[in-house]
């Protein structure tokens, strides 16, 4: 459950101060499938970084299954951020001198999981990249690398999918196929909340959250799939 | 003038060869329009990459206005990188510790121009990024870093300009922005060559080159705009 309830973020730049996200309020139930778009630069990357326990608020009030984020240590905050949430990142962040493998298996190892290759290679093998275990990021293509960090953050079955523009280097073809992954953990139970630009990306979504300039001009149910 | 023929590029990983250019051939006269598609991972940024003269085929002739890219030394090479061809990375590749104005400079420092600022910030200003001049890029928004990346091969007019996926990030309006300003260019005399999965974006193009699996599988020129 995700409550976001008056919602500022201010980054301050010298004597500027940018105005990223401007008094917004959300609530995300458990299962929820949810696409949030908006022009380039109107807050939405911000808003995944708060949602995901990467940095916190200026000002208001984010309940993450009804415990206050702020009131959380940076250890409850990292125990929460392995256990219940996959990050998709929109410049990937794999690290680059490490297998493809070796990347996805990250998230196992703070778990504490023991069949970890085997876990990453399956998760690997759902996205497409089968062949291409063993490359690091530099030995990948574009796509390939955003799929490494899809793989990655579906393989220890968080509660709860941040993804950033999953699809923003990809075909429309492996598009689609990274869709129905999506998809089918939305049917086991799992929360998506995605960004993205394209249309066509949102439509799987049943809900959609527009923003504009730090606020949310539109938050829709899409009911008829 | 591009000439590409029967080009093609082994990468070496270990005991494994992979294949990510098979024969290829291409001719593209000055001020086309080129749009190059086809699924991740078939080869497209390969292609870009040896185009750009940021790598040599592992067979096969490229001759860039006649001479062939083989026998230039690096100097040569750089000269022509920084000389005729803009390129805008499929992951950017800003200097992170650099502010967006200082990033778009930097093909003008190369070429022993003057005026950087001015040029560098009307650059900024084209792509929509005038109140962002200072930040550095970690102070910007994924889109927001493309665009920069954009500002940055435009700035020199060179009379090539190579794009990978240059709207991967950018939403919809802003992706039309980018494309008239790519399609301006064309207009004044630059050849353009963009890489893209977005067929939207592609219809700018008047010609639409398919990859798959290392080859080129159609070749059409679009006539009607
Ligand atoms: N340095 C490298 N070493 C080994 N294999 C590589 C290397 N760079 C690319 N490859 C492989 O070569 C193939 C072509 O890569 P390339 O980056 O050209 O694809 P692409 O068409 O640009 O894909 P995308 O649309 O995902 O960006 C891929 O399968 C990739 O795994
Ligand atoms: N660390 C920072 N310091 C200063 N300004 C920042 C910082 N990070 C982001 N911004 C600014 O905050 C605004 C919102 O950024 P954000 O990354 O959330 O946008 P976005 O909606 O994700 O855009 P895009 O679709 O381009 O990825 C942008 O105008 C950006 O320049
Ligand atoms: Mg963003
Ligand atoms: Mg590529």
């Amino acid at each position: 459950m995700i409550e976001i309830t008056d919602v500022s973020k201010i980054y301050k730049l010298g004597p500027h101060e940018i105005k990223a996200l401007r008094n917004i309020s959300i609530t995300i139930n458990p299962e929820e499938f949810v696409a949030i778009m908006g022009p380039s630069g109107s807050g939405k990357s911000t808003l995944m970084n708060i949602l995901g326990c990467l940095d916190k608020p200026t000002e208001g009030s984010y309940k993450l299954d009804s415990i206050e984020v702020k009131d959380m240590n940076d250890n409850q905050l990292a125990r929460i951020r392995n256990s219940k949430i996959g990050f998709v990142f929109q410049s990937f962040n794999l690290l680059p001198r490490t297998s493809a493998l070796k990347n996805v298996e990250l998230p196992l190892i703070y778990a504490g999981k023991y069949n970890r290759t085997a876990l990453a290679e399956k998760a690997l093998e759902m996205v497409g990249l089968g062949e291409r275990i063993n490359h690091k990021p530099n030995e990948l293509s574009g796509g390939q690398r955003q799929r490494v960090a899809i793989a990655r953050a579906l393989v220890n079955k968080p509660s709860l999918i941040l993804a950033d523009e999953p699809t923003g280097n990809i075909d429309s073809i492996a598009g689609e196929e990274i869709m129905e992954i999506f998809q089918n953990l939305n049917n086991q139970g799992i929360t998506i909340i995605l960004v993205t630009h394209e249309e066509n990306i949102a439509e799987h979504a049943k809900r959609i959250i527009r923003f504009k300039d730090g606020r949310i001009v539109e938050d829709k149910k899409v009911d008829i799939r």
